[in-house]
């Protein structure tokens, strides 16, 4: 099976594959260019030589047969290269985590913590909600509280208002003046019939 | 280090594939040539050998370059010595972009945790002061009524 | 607000509009003796 080498990517920015297969067709390219710029000094420097009897066409054949050669040793050799640079240089090792990743070795959470980790946050969202509206609810009250402390302190002034003004105009209580007030009213009463009975 | 490692091997492979590309092969693929022209044949096959050298270093110092390659195989070399004492196979994407998130996600997650937990605990003092700032109020709310129910008895 | 921290002191919150509405109980009562009162005067008178 084919490494894809995929950790290797995210480290180069490439995978070690792809770069080896650019170097190795710029390989090609370049003994293909070099062959062919060979072959063009030979054909020209024949030119010269008309009598020497060498065909373009053999020089095409030597050409072919130093190339195959060439080609074979350089497929075998850079396969050599290629597996040595894979494994040796543009290979991370299996125990080494790349410093990008060291929150994979921090926080190794499997499935089920992460969901667990999730729903204590939402929780505690929730929970923080209620706490405001809570928060909002006792706030609500104690604006109530104000009505209601109010409206009771002004009933308590009307009390103590009420006995301040006996107090001043009577020099007494409220109780006291009463308690003055209801014999001499019982008395005026009584006097009051006589006077109706005596009159008749 | 890498580097020099791969720099190491490149060279070998050219020297090799040099060797390969002998004049002895040279000249053997090209006898008519060479007996015709043998100082010529070697001139050209020595200009073959330096031109195609030169290409070849020219293709890997720009490899090196456009990637970076030194800096990076020797961070690399820095990494792979600091992770020496780690024998354990290292973690590796799974390839499946929800799990392999999960981790990376967990540090922020533990973060807002930590800040709403925070966040709870203030809310929570908060609410406490004003609780008890209401219960006060309650406290006073029912001394009035019972100052008020004194002098409605009185009264009565 | 069953899980929130001051949830006791929500749960016993008392009825302002009924202490309030207690009051008129009370105030009656005042109007009863002004009543009173006023008649008492007004015999003197």
């Amino acid at each position: 099976s084919v490494n894809p080498m995929a950790y290797e990517a995210q480290f180069f920015g490439f995978t070690p594959q792809t770069c080896m297969l650019r170097v190795y067709a710029a390989f090609q390219d370049y003994l293909f260019d070099m062959m062919l710029v060979v072959e063009t000094v030979i054909l020209k420097k024949l030119e010269g030589l008309s009598e020497c009897g060498i065909s373009p066409l053999h020089i095409r054949k030597s050409t072919e047969k130093f190339l195959l050669f060439l080609q074979e040793n350089f497929d075998e050799l850079f396969g050599k290269m290629e597996e040595m640079l894979l494994q040796l240089v543009l290979n991370i090792p299996k125990n080494v985590l790349l410093p990008e990743d060291k929150v994979h070795k921090d926080y190794p959470y499997s499935k089920e913590q992460f969901q667990a980790l999730q729903d204590e946050i939402h929780q505690l969202q929730e929970q923080y909600k209620a706490e405001v509206s809570a928060g909002q609810a006792l706030r609500a009250e104690l604006e109530e509280q104000k009505v209601v402390q109010a409206e009771l302190e002004k009933i308590l002034q009307c009390f103590v208002g009420l006995e301040n003004i006996c107090r001043e105009h009577w020099n007494c209580s409220f109780r006291e003046s009463f308690a003055f007030l209801t014999p001499s009213l019982k008395k005026l009463q009584d006097k009051l019939k006589d006077v109706e009975e005596k009159s008749k | 280090g890498r580097a020099q490692l791969f720099s190491t091997v490149v060279d070998t492979f050219l020297e090799k594939l040099v060797a390969a590309g002998s004049y002895q092969r040279f000249a053997n693929c090209y006898r008519s040539f060479c007996k015709l022209q043998p100082e010529l044949t070697k001139s050209i096959h020595n200009q073959f050998v330096s031109q195609l050298q030169e290409s070849i270093k020219a293709e890997i110092q720009e490899v090196m370059e456009e990637g970076n390659l030194e800096v990076v195989l020797n961070s690399l070399d820095k990494i792979v010595e600091e992770a020496k004492s780690q024998e354990e196979p290292a973690w590796r994407p799974s390839g499946i972009p929800a799990e392999d998130a999960r981790s990376s996600l967990v540090p922020y997650l533990l973060k807002h945790r930590a800040y709403l937990l925070r966040a709870l605990r203030n809310k929570e003092e908060e609410n406490k002061k004003v609780a008890e700032s209401v219960l006060a109020g309650r406290g006073r709310i029912s001394e009035l009524q019972q100052q008020i129910q004194a002098h409605k008895r009185a009264w009565q | 607000y069953l899980h929130t921290s001051q949830a006791e002191v929500l749960r016993s919150k008392p009825n302002y509009q009924q202490i309030l509405a207690e009051q008129r109980e009370v105030l009656t009562c005042m109007e009863l003796v002004f009543d009173e009162l006023q008649q008492t005067g007004r015999l003197l008178q």
